[in-house]
This record gives C-alpha cells, structure tokens and sequence, in this order.
C-alpha cells in the first residue's frame, strides 16, 4: 500500500519543489515505484520533469473538480519508475471551486485513492499557503514532510504550520504523521545558517532529517533542462544529498 | 496624494517583504513620509520590523473586515517617517471570509482611503498567491513592483504574474501600472543568474530596475534583529542597493 507523503511549507521559496521533484526521482532510482503529484497551480514540479500539460490534456485540476478520472491524467517521466500528475495554471482558480463541494477538504484524497496501491510512494508538492488545496494534501497524506530554508523568517512560519498540522490531525486526519523537518540550502560558511539549524534541531530534536540540502546551483540550473538534479548532474552535492535523503525516508518503511 | 505600490509576485521567496521593507525605509530615509501595509498572514514585514500584534490589538485583519478603522491599525516604527499596519496569522483565515462582501475585491482600497493623503508612499506586502488578498492590492495601487529572484523557477512564474496583472486592469483597476522589475538576489558568479537576468531584461526592456539586488546575507540577517537593513547595517551592499531602488522609486514622480 502507497505511503502518502505530503511536501508542505506556507513559507514561500524554501525548497518544497526542489525537494518533491528530487526526492521522488531518487526513489525510483532506488527502485520504489513513486507517482508524483503536483498540487501547486505554478506548476513548477511539472516543468522540473520538463512537462506541460495542453489545455486540451487532463491534469490535476479536472480530477479535483471530478470531471477526468485520475488514471488519465498520469502520466509517464525519463525515469522509468516515477510517474507524475501534472498541474497547470488553471488550478489558479480551483479553490474558490473547490469550497462549494461536498466535503471539500477531501476531494484529492477520494481522488487519489483508486491509484495509492500502484505505487510505494505518493509525493505531493504544495503551494506555498494554508489553503484548502495545501488542506486537501494533508488530509490525504499519511505523512507531511517540512523543507525548512535556514534563514530567519522561514523558521518563524513552522509554529503556525505546526497550529495547522494540529488541526488537520484533530479534524480530518488523525493518522497524520510528520516525516520530519529537512534543513535546505545549508551554507556552512554563514552563522545564520549555523544558527537557524541549531535552533531547528533544539525545537525538533530527531524529527530533523540527518541528511541536510546544501546550497548548490546544480540543483536551480536543473529544471532549466526539465530534469530532476539526479539526472542532470548525479555526482554534484545537490544530487548526493537528496539520494541520502530517500535513504533515509526509505528506512521509516513504506508501510501508511 | 500618496502613491500606492503593491511588491507583488505568486512565486515564493523571492524578496517580496525584504524588498517592502528596505524599499519603505529607505524611502523614509531620504525624508518621505510611507505606510507600509503587511497584507501577508506570515506577518515577516511585522515582524522585520521588530513588532508583533497582541491578540486584542487591531491589526489588518480587523481593518479589512471592517471591524476597526485603519487609524487604529496604524502604528510608528523606529523610524520617524515610516508608520506601519502590521499583519497577524489570523489574516489567514480572511480570505474565504472576504468572499461573501460585497465588492470584495475592493475592500483594501475602501479601507486605505482615508490615510493614503498623509503619506506620500503606501506601499503593500504581498502573499506569494493570487488569491483575493493580492487581488486587493492590485486594485488598491497605482502601481505594481515585481521582485524576481534571478532563477528559472522566477522566471517561468512572470508570464501568470502579467496576465493576473492586465485581468486586474481590465476589470478592476485601469490605472494600474508596472513600477517595474526588481532582479533580486543576484549573484555575479553564477552562469545562472546572468542568463536570467538577460533573459528578463529581454523580456521586459526598461521596466527593470537599473538597481539589481545583490545576494547579501546582511539582508538576511537583519530580521532576526527586528530591524531592516538599512538600519542593522547601512554600508553593506544590500542597503546600499536598496537605497539606490529608492532614488529609482522616487525619480519616478510621487503622482498617481
Ligand atoms: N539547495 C538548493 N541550492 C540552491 N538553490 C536551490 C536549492 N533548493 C532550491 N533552490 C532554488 O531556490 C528556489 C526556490 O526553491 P523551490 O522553488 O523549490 O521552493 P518552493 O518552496 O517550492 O517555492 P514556492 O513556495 O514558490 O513553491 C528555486 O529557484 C530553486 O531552484
Ligand atoms: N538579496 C538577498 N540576499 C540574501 N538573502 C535574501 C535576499 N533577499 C531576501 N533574502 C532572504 O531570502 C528569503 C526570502 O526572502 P523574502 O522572505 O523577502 O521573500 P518573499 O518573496 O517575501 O517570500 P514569501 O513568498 O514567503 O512571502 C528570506 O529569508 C530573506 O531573508
Ligand atoms: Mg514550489
Ligand atoms: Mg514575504
């Protein structure tokens, strides 16, 4: 059965689609099958595989709004063992939509559900605000993985994160686990990278991820090419790290 | 009568509230009176200014949901030219309640009439969305800054950011103008931060700022103290380049 996980940050720029694309192809380089789902209206994990989706084609906004089935808006990438559901610049409206529905902060999660079993794992990149699309993905994963940029401001976002965790888990989601907190464009030269990890490390002890992202411009020249880092340039420090983190994410099992 | 700039972009991270910050105090710095308007429920422009709002004090929230006038939401800063409508993370759960108002795309600009002739900048930090909080303020400016991280992901975004932009002037706000085109975080060595910085030049011609923002960990490290850097540290490069932007922004007229 498919693990859910949900890659999810308000705080904007931190590292949630570098993160998604990267950590989903180094799972299928390790030979999970993993089905990628891009739940951001900017689409920018659809482009980082070097995709885009024709207003004619399903994507991930017609199988919110109910009207394709998801088996055909999955699609296959370069790597034989990742698939994706792309998004497009029409999802931009989907939430004020989405309120009028039934049960509305379940509807990718009832959608998701008849392709879970296909895959061992499930990532979903998320826009980066608390609205009902960022809702939906919690509320189907079974995890919520945190991509933290080691700046000021991004540490401050994670208590009111955190708030919104809590209330997915009490009221739509109680089986919600977090993943763990990944430190992204680490720099070692600089205090306030030092600093913020540190106080990272205090307030989330051992759910930080050992594995830490460093700044490296392998990974932001990538999606230029369409591809995820780990086929650009697998031996840059970028790729190396990301392939620790599936290791890493591999080893809490894929069990939901 | 003061001009209204919005610092707007969907795409997360790319300078927004630190560009609103040391734009409006720079501004202040050269003897202008601003407002600045945090219109993100992150609050980081509140809280780059060292300030925080207690639970019972007014904020935006209560300013745009018509519960306090702005006068009671306007508070000074350590600045004497530069005064302040601080955010909250209950903003967060403004935008559906918004939804029923009449008008409600109008709702900042009704709001911010009453105070715009005491100031000669009002200037306005954007969520990364396009949600109905940026749709406010792009019909309550006169204009619209853009600030663009030189990276590819930035770059894709624009091509949205514009066509929000023209459908807020054709339906909303016909006076809306592009201030312009701020390349931040740039960053001389990296092959990718020329190419993109040509990229954007090419596209837009003058509507770039001749100023571009250097990648400057002074402008990072000055939140965390609660105060813009202009004021932490006056001579790094940072400051000094948003100094510059300042003369740019004031060379451009104070008219509306
Ligand atoms: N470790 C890294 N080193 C260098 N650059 C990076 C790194 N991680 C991400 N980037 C670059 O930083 C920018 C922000 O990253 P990304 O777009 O993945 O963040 P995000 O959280 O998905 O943003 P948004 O909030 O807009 O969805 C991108 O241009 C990306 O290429
Ligand atoms: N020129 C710069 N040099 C170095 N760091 C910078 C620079 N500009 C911004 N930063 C840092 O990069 C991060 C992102 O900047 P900022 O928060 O201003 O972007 P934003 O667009 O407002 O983000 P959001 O989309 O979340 O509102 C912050 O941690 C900030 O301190
Ligand atoms: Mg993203
Ligand atoms: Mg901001």
């Amino acid at each position: 059965m498919g693990k859910v996980i949900a890659v999810a940050n308000q705080k904007g720029g931190v590292g949630k689609t570098t993160t998604a694309v990267n950590l989903s192809a180094s799972l299928a380089r390790l030979g999970y099958r993993v089905l990628l789902v891009d739940l951001d209206p900017q689409s920018n994990a659809t482009s980082g595989l070097g995709m885009s989706v024709q207003d004619s084609a399903s994507c991930l906004y017609e199988v919110l709004l109910g009207s394709t089935d998801i088996r055909q808006a999955v699609y296959s990438t370069e790597l034989q063992d990742l698939e994706l559901v792309p998004s497009a610049t029409r999802l931009f409206g989907a939430e004020i939509e989405m309120v009028s529905f039934e049960r509305r902060e379940h509807l990718l999660r009832r959608r998701l559900g008849p392709v879970i079993p296909r895959y061992n794992y499930v990532v979903i990149d998320c826009p980066p605000s608390l609205g009902l699309l960022t809702i939906n993905a919690l509320s189907a994963a079974h995890s919520v993985l945190i991509p933290m940029q080691c700046e000021y401001y991004a540490l401050e976002g994670l208590s009111q994160l955190l708030r919104s965790i809590q209330m997915v888990q009490q009221s739509l989601n109680p089986r919600l686990a977090i993943e763990g907190v990944l430190l992204t464009m680490y720099d070692g030269r600089l205090t306030l990278s030092q600093q913020v990890s540190e106080e990272a490390r205090n307030f989330f002890g051992d759910r930080v991820f050992t594995t830490m992202i460093p700044r490296n411009v392998r990974l932001s020249e990538a999606p230029s090419f369409g591809k995820p880092a780990v086929l650009y340039d697998p031996s840059c420090s970028g790729s190396e790290s990301y392939m620790n983190l599936a290791k890493e994410v591999a080893s809490h099992g894929t069990e939901s």
